[in-house]
């Protein structure tokens, strides 16, 4: 299994729609200060489930959706699609490519599709048990926090342990 | 769980020296259970000695030191228990050029087995990179994507600059 | 003391909106009173708007943009009541060249009224220094000073290896 | 006021004899990971009064004392001296030039010296009354830390102000 494409459009700075193929090895994402390389994480992030609008920086989860500069206008809706190559069939499903979309309104509604047709957060949870994508604990890590593995209490550390298990 | 727990643990600590001595070039590493009696609550000791130098807490190590070891135990959760994919932002950015080098060396090994997206400043770090994009703001507040670099063999290929959206 | 508080706050933001234009190279600061009844437990509300974007809460401005935010707020309470030193480990870490460019020229004009002893690895920061010293560990474990430069009009003296004591 | 030279001997890292002569600009300190650029600020900042192991990245005072490696035993005494120039009177006393020595041995006895001369904490700080030395909220930053005054909640954000008054 691994990240074939990436396309994001109306999120956080991402307001046109925007597309990154991944490729097996390594990808490095590189620019100047604020140009917008950890709101791709976010990206990620969010599209995998993420639930929590501080883990990505933010007040409400409508603060994902572009909230517009001094040339453009917000807009409504922020989508995220993550294809993923399927070769191996390492998730419980036939197809050898399957892609998975998240939206948000600024009303506050989520929805959630697999290839194109709309499920639940449950269906695309469903796909990834077993394979830890979607859990995160250490395999997404944010900008300036690698010192809290050590920093943090002994009692703290054992949450990657029990991920891990 | 308790047994996962306690087997979990031990293949961490195995892995956690390894890489804490390639990552150091020397030196020691360690693991430690807090309260063996209780599995599941007991919070776990983190031990690291640079080479040449005595054991002391790991609170008196430097922002390096201290980097490069979570960047060990993270390496080592990841050799128990491989993730798909791994994303880090910036992880490199404490690390001077010689572990910067270290560290991606032990990058491009597991690059072979999982997929990574990094962020990065440091050039030691994207030229390990097979895919590389380059984000701007040609328009303030408005991320774009501007190139892509192709592995060795494609070099060939000359760097497509990818249109605006 | 409310008066002394209330007259430094005043005198801090007047400071923090000029430091922060000149460091950003444009958009807006401001500080706020949470509750301006309570002068002597009121929080500090702090505003950023980078050149171009919409204002936000500045938990989404990016790990540079927080860390020029940060620099322009000290630098600010730093002209409002100056120290004779300042001392500063590694704070240009997060910022690209563009950003530490900025900052090291406004840390060479307040050089001109205070001593700063500051510890970087960044090439541009280390070329305004009057005196450079090098750190290293031939002996692993044991810290030893290795050289010192001089001022552009001491260029002419050779560049002196201090003896290890 | 400004700091003329600061001598290191068996503090951290620094067993043997160290002296930096500081110049009234920038002095810049530069060097590999762990090599000891941190311990000189630490030394500055255990000269100058502090109280607080843990801002010392230390469980006890005892921790700052040289430790050994694997060459070298350890030392019983720490001992730190700073020369200020006082040639503008700034520091309220006759002499152009004061030097503070610090010193602590294992037994947790701590010595403070002005001039050479034994003499208590209080002094040194009534030495440095009104002059901003002592007093290290926002001269003193350490590595990692810049990021603290953006992200600590409203209500501590006002120590640095207070600080300041
Ligand atoms: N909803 C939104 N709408 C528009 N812009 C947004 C939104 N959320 C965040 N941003 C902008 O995105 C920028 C931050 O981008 P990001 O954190 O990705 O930068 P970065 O490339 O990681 O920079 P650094 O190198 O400093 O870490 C901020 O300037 C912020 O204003
Ligand atoms: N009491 C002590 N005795 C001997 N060595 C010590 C003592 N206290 C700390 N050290 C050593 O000092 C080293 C840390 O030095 P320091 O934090 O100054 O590094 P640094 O140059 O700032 O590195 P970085 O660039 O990674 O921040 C550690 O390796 C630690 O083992
Ligand atoms: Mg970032
Ligand atoms: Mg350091």
């Amino acid at each position: 299994v691994y990240f074939k494409r990436l396309e994001i459009q109306g999120f956080k700075s991402f307001v046109d729609y925007t597309s990154l193929d991944f490729e097996s090895g390594i990808t490095a994402i590189v620019g100047p200060n604020g140009c917008g390389k950890s709101n791709i994480v976010d990206a990620l992030r969010w599209v995998l489930g993420e639930q929590s609008a501080k883990a990505l920086r933010g007040n409400r989860m409508e603060d994902i959706i572009f909230n517009g500069t001094d040339t453009r206008k917000a807009v409504g809706m922020a989508e995220v699609s993550l294809t993923i190559n399927n070769y191996d069939r390492q998730l419980s499903t036939e197809h050898e490519e399957i892609t998975i979309t998240r939206r948000t309104y600024r009303s506050g509604e989520s929805e959630y599709l697999l290839n194109k047709t709309a499920c639940r957060l449950r269906d695309i949870q469903d796909l990834f048990l077993d394979t830890g994508i979607g859990r995160n604990a250490y395999s997404i890590l944010e900008q300036g926090k690698i010192d809290l593995v050590i920093s943090s209490r002994p009692a703290d550390r054992r949450y990657v342990f029990e991920e891990a298990a | 769980s308790r047994v996962r727990f306690a087997e979990t643990f031990s293949q961490v600590r195995v892995q956690f020296r390894e890489v804490f001595r390639r990552l150091f070039n020397g030196g020691d590493a360690d693991l430690v259970l807090m309260d063996e009696t209780n599995l599941l609550e007991t919070g776990i000791e983190i031990v690291a000695r640079p080479p040449g130098k005595h054991l002391q807490n790991i609170s008196l190590l430097s922002g390096g030191e201290k980097a490069l070891t979570a960047i060990a135990l993270l390496f080592a959760i990841f050799l128990v228990k491989p993730s798909p994919f791994c994303v880090f932002d910036e992880m490199d950015a404490p690390l001077d050029d010689n572990n910067t080098v270290r560290f991606s060396r032990i990058l491009q090994e597991f690059a072979e087995k999982s997929q990574f997206i990094i962020i990065t400043h440091n050039k030691l770090t994207m030229e390990k990179a097979g895919v590389l994009y380059g984000i701007t703001m040609p328009e303030a507040g408005i991320s774009r994507i501007i190139s892509v670099k192709f592995k060795e063999e494609d070099k060939s290929k000359p760097v497509r600059k990818v249109p605006p959206a």
